[in-house]
């Protein structure tokens, strides 16, 4: 399926995309565990700032003031001062890597103002006309790149060993060790992955580090969950990220979830209720709680696919947004995946729930509280594919109901969507993939790459 | 101050540098942290 997508060459441009298709992107407030997230109600259209100017045959490198027009993501389309109401020259640039600073820069940093050559000689008085435009307006933040530094620290660091899912065996987690780190997101290496004739890794596996399919050294033996023991006998030494002294990480390097009451009742096994199928995550499927484990999680299989040893159970904690109460998706008009031999007309929870003999689990054990996220469909962003976690893909807000983002893959049939939750630390802000310097997958089809 | 983020802004003094020489416009800044 989505594996067989090739690595595109880099070179989209974002800016273009979205003026093609006259969409808007999800604003960088909109994700939690993204860089500046917090400080970016702060940068608004109308914002002065000092760019590098490009329209200039000087040898030096000289700056412009530009006014922010527009806001998509991390990008900022920028029209240089005194192009009034022409919009031809505008220019799109990544507010977080661009040479872009707040009014002001320059001077401290002895750079000078030169405006673009085109209407050098068109405005005689470039101090009244600047005094007239800059006085009472505002301007981006000192530290601003000092803040978008900062915030893109990352506890994690080549060497540290973790507990991961097994992606050949979802039902079980492995030992792997962190080998590349970037925006967060962590190239993980399995323990006893095996090297190939040329040193290539022959199983590695992406993930956040917020990922809830990450966890501590000995979390699958404190909260019971199966674990993969590592072969020994496979000898990675030759590979950089095993030379390295390995650190086990620790509690405090993970997302603390949210905490689980058992008072009143708990998940109980053979209980049923609704969840996204861990494999095809554009469909949520009847499904069944196969064992509860310590700490809240649950293991959870899909009903009527099972394949009957266990292998295809999958572990959500109990506050996922990935598992919903029984007749979740016919109040919210999504289409419920059925077992084999049911019908969508004439299914009904009360019916298949006397017919297993099984009970559903109770609604107040979901994590369904309503959030303000701020997506609204056709919000464009930046997402990986979690069948193929190395990928981040131009994507669409397809829908959204309550935390629950459907999420489309630009260019790509719908049987790939899939759905996420609005705090998923796999969804980012146009000009992410930029900012990290993480690659972006282009939508496939004749799109504009320049 | 910006109650989403805590940010302070005040009305400051800022230096333009041009080919023409420096001067100051006073503009809407925030220095650093809140």
């Amino acid at each position: 399926s989505t594996a067989v997508r090739k690595d595109a060459s880099s070179g989209f441009n974002w800016g273009c995309y979205l003026e093609k298709h006259g969409c808007l992107a999800a604003p960088v407030s909109c994700f939690r565990h993204v860089p500046l997230c917090a400080q970016w109600e702060d940068i608004e259209v109308g914002l002065q700032v000092e760019v590098l100017n490009t329209c200039t045959t000087l040898l030096t490198k000289v700056y412009w003031i530009a006014t922010v027009i527009r806001l998509a993501g991390y990008m900022a389309l920028l029209r240089y001062m005194g192009f009034e109401d022409d919009d031809r020259h505008d220019f799109w640039c990544n507010l977080g890597i661009a040479d872009v600073h707040p009014i002001g820069w320059c001077a401290v940093n002895s750079k000078l103002l030169v405006p673009p050559q085109e209407f050098n000689k068109r405005i005689s008085d470039w101090k009244s006309y600047l005094m007239q435009r800059l006085v009472g307006a505002s301007t981006i933040p000192v530290d601003f790149h000092v803040m978008m530094t900062d915030s893109m620290k990352c506890p994690f660091r080549q060497g540290v060993r973790v507990e991961v899912v097994d992606r050949s065996l979802v039902s079980r987690t492995r030992t792997a060790v962190v080998d590349t780190v970037i925006g967060g997101r962590l190239r993980l290496i399995y323990e006893d992955a095996g090297l190939g004739s040329s040193g290539e890794v022959l199983s590695d596996f992406w993930c956040h580090m917020l990922s809830p399919l990450i966890h501590p050294i000995s979390w699958s033996v404190r909260v019971g969950h199966l674990i993969k023991e590592t072969d020994k006998s496979v000898d990675m030494s030759s590979h950089p990220a095993f030379r390295k002294v390995f650190c086990d990480s620790v509690p405090g390097q993970f997302k603390k979830l949210r905490t689980v009451y058992l008072e009143g009742g708990f998940f109980r096994e053979g209980m049923k209720l609704e969840a996204i199928d861990p494999l095809n995550l554009g469909n949520i499927c009847v499904a069944s709680i196969r064992k509860v484990l310590f700490d809240g999680y649950l293991m959870v299989s899909i009903d009527g696919v099972e394949i009957g040893d266990g292998s295809d159970w999958f572990c959500y904690h109990a506050s996922s947004h990935a598992i919903l109460p029984t007749g979740y998706c016919q109040s919210n008009d999504i289409s419920l995946t059925l077992p084999p031999g049911y019908d969508q007309a004439t299914f009904t929870w009360d019916k298949y729930l006397e017919e297993t003999g099984a009970e559903a689990a109770p609604r107040r054990l979901f994590n369904t509280d309503a959030v303000q996220h701020g997506f609204v469909p056709d919000m464009k962003l930046e997402a990986v594919d979690l069948m193929e976690p190395r990928l981040v893909c131009v994507a669409t807000v397809q829908r959204c109901v309550g935390r629950l983002l459907l999420l489309h893959f630009d260019g790509w049939e719908s049987e790939f969507d899939q759905w996420v939750d609005c705090e998923s630390p796999d969804i980012y802000p146009v000009g992410w993939c930029e900012l990290t310097g993480y690659q972006l997958q282009p939508p496939i089809g004749p799109e504009p790459l320049e | 101050t910006n109650e989403a983020t805590g940010r302070k802004w005040e009305q400051k003094q800022v230096q333009i540098k041009t080919l023409e020489g420096e001067f100051s416009v006073t503009m809407w800044a925030s220095d650093d942290k809140k």
